[in-house]
């Protein structure tokens, strides 16, 4: 059994996120599209390459009954269970990244040296429950 | 063109930021990329040899979905001046690199030496801007020979390359050999030679570094200026000049400081 009360949760919704549906309707934990763009950010004059990535966020219901595309932990069930059956003791699972990618970002430096370096876990590969 | 995604490519800022927001979102993506302040490199040396072969191995790397490693088949990436910039070797560094680093060279001296009339050229490059827990793995010095019509017809030189151990006011440096090898002529194309311990030396010890150099002889042992043997120099084509690059690893794992 789970103890302690209920609080509200309300989600953490980040701005600037290009979106790819304009419904109220509660989709289910999957990955969204989201461009960075260094151009936007007027960097182009010392990151060569790339001019922006596509980084992909994730969103969306963790809900009963978790289906087998979600990724879920095992945990993740064992909460959407929970909360299922008593919504006010534990939140349902969260919708958050499972797998990332790195990317490649060549780029000078203030001494016009030229630096090409990966950066691990900057792209959303699959999203899932937890 | 170097978008990874074209069809995702429009405004990610949807709302007018402030001064202090767009600040903060600069100094966050900033500290992602492991860099204290935004880059304000020069202008004049973005079309240099240096860029354009960083860029062959920018081009070389998959970009596909699986990135847990450098994972790529090379790709050769023909210049307008004909053969690639880098090479297989290169493509084998890069498989074990975290990082990959071009250095522009700050000074180039042709120098003579009498009265022994030794011809010799010398090179540095700045080291100490290296990323705390990276270690070399590998790295190269690179010089373009361009192709001399006259006076060397199937003749032949030994190019050598030195580090420079310690500087003297009244006499030739000492001088340490690092490689040399006989090469045409009329040869034409990027000599690489392997800088990998001396790199390596100068990355620990920031102060030894005196940098490099290069000297040619004939095959009977007359010295020989390096631009008369067609060796471009700073006064060559911006994509024909030398430069050196290093491959390096992390030794360590890089953490965010507490803001």
């Amino acid at each position: 059994s789970a103890t302690g009360g209920g609080k509200q949760r309300n989600p953490n919704r980040s701005k600037g996120a290009k979106k790819n549906s304009s419904t109220d309707q509660k989709q289910a934990c999957k990955k969204h599209e989201l461009y960075v763009s260094f151009r936007d950010l007027g960097w182009q004059d010392w990151i060569i390459a790339p001019e922006g990535y596509a980084a992909y966020y994730c969103e969306g219901e963790c809900a009963f009954p978790l289906n087998s595309y979600m990724n879920a932990t095992n945990h993740a069930i064992v909460q959407t269970l929970v909360h299922f059956i008593n919504p006010e003791t534990v939140p349902k699972p969260c919708c958050a990244p499972t797998q990332l990618n790195a990317i490649s970002v060549l780029y000078f430096d203030d001494s016009s040296n030229v630096i090409l370096k990966k950066y691990r876990n900057m792209v959303v590969r699959a999203c899932g429950c937890h | 063109n170097f978008t990874l995604d074209n069809e995702f490519h429009s405004s990610f800022i949807h709302r007018r930021l402030k001064s202090q927001e767009r600040r903060e979102m600069q100094r966050e993506i900033l500290s992602i990329l492991g860099l204290p302040h935004r880059p304000r490199p020069h202008l004049h040396g973005k079309h240099n040899a240096a860029p354009m072969f960083m860029l062959d191995l920018y081009n070389a790397m998959s970009t596909d979905g699986d990135e847990d490693r450098y994972s790529y088949p090379y790709k050769p990436v023909f210049t307008t001046q004909g053969p690639p910039i880098a090479s297989l070797q290169d493509n084998n560094f890069l498989n074990d690199a975290d990082m990959v680093m071009s250095f522009v060279n700050l000074v180039e001296h042709d120098k003579e030496f009498l009265p022994v009339r030794r011809h010799h050229r010398e090179f540095k490059f700045d080291l100490s801007r290296i990323p705390e827990g990276e270690a070399v793995t590998a790295a190269e010095f690179r010089i373009y020979k361009d192709f001399i019509h006259e006076r060397y017809d199937n003749e032949t030189f030994r190019i050598s390359i030195y580090q420079v151990l310690e500087e003297h006011s009244d006499r030739e440096s000492d001088l340490f050999l690092l490689d040399s090898r006989v090469i045409w002529a009329a040869e034409e194309g990027w000599l690489v030679f392997d800088v990998t311990a001396t790199s390596n030396h100068w990355v620990l010890n920031p102060g030894r570094n005196l940098g490099l150099q290069l000297a040619l002889d004939s095959t009977n042992g007359e010295s020989i200026s390096p631009r008369t043997a067609g060796l471009v120099g700073r006064s060559g084509p911006q994509n024909k000049q030398p430069f050196m690059v290093a491959f390096f690893k992390a030794t360590e794992v890089h953490l965010r400081s507490i803001r």
